[in-house]
């Protein structure tokens, strides 16, 4: 564990809390693409799955269960609860164009030809691209509530502090992790966009709205 | 332990 790594995880657990805050405070879940929540879960169902036959840290498994139960329990208020705010017609990608890629890419690129490591691959380059169908749904309806670019900045954020994180361990451990570090790079570059009006108008106290 | 396959990252 160093700080990258910490503050990354800390990043990614302040951008759940905020988007339920989000959720809960507004009673609503509009701006929110269900199906990138819905990627989510995939992924950490496929990679946190391992918490049944690998034991790494106390802090480890307790993220895995969080991650796990924080994200179905959107799934939850989205479908359930504040359904009548979630709009299914703005949330178009097309998440099959996501998922037989990811699929294919992790039977040929994995670290062993069985089905937890293959899963483990999957739900890899799945996180990668899971941020799509909202940053598509984004760039469709133009704009977004201030509270909604916070949820993603500090998700994105999470992603941006992995980098250092595996620089860091190279340097001082020897490890370079090349499936991850790939897909992280990828994910945090499909970022970058949002992040340049973010850091230029949200946080300068103006409106997140893209240009026509 | 230092391999990639030790999956120690969330």
């Amino acid at each position: 564990m160093n700080l990258f790594r910490l503050l990354g995880d800390l990043s990614h657990l302040a951008s759940i809390l905020v988007l339920l805050h989000k959720i809960q405070t507004s009673r609503s879940c509009r701006g929110i693409s269900f199906k990138t929540q819905a990627l989510y879960v995939a992924v950490f169902v496929a990679r946190y799955l391992d918490l049944f036959w690998r034991y790494i840290s106390l802090y480890n498994s307790a993220m895995k269960v969080f991650f796990i139960g924080s994200s179905c329990y959107i799934l939850y208020l989205m479908k359930y609860r504040y359904r009548p705010t979630n709009d299914p017609s703005i949330d178009t990608f097309r998440i099959e164009y996501l998922l037989v890629p990811c699929a294919i890419l992790s039977l040929i690129f994995n670290y062993n030809f069985m089905p937890t490591e293959i899963l483990w691959s999957f739900s890899i380059f799945l996180e990668s691209v899971a941020i799509l169908p909202q940053l598509f749904m984004l760039q469709r309806t133009g704009e977004a509530e201030a509270i909604t670019t916070h949820y993603l900045a500090a998700l994105g954020i999470y992603r941006a502090l992995y980098i250092p994180n595996w620089i860091y361990r190279y340097f001082t451990e020897g490890v370079i992790d090349p499936i991850a570090v790939t897909a992280g790079i990828v994910q945090t570059g499909l970022y970058l966009d949002f992040f340049y009006v973010y850091f230029t108008k949200v946080l300068q106290g103006q409106k997140f709205e893209l240009p026509a | 332990s230092a391999t990639p396959d030790a999956h120690d990252e969330l």
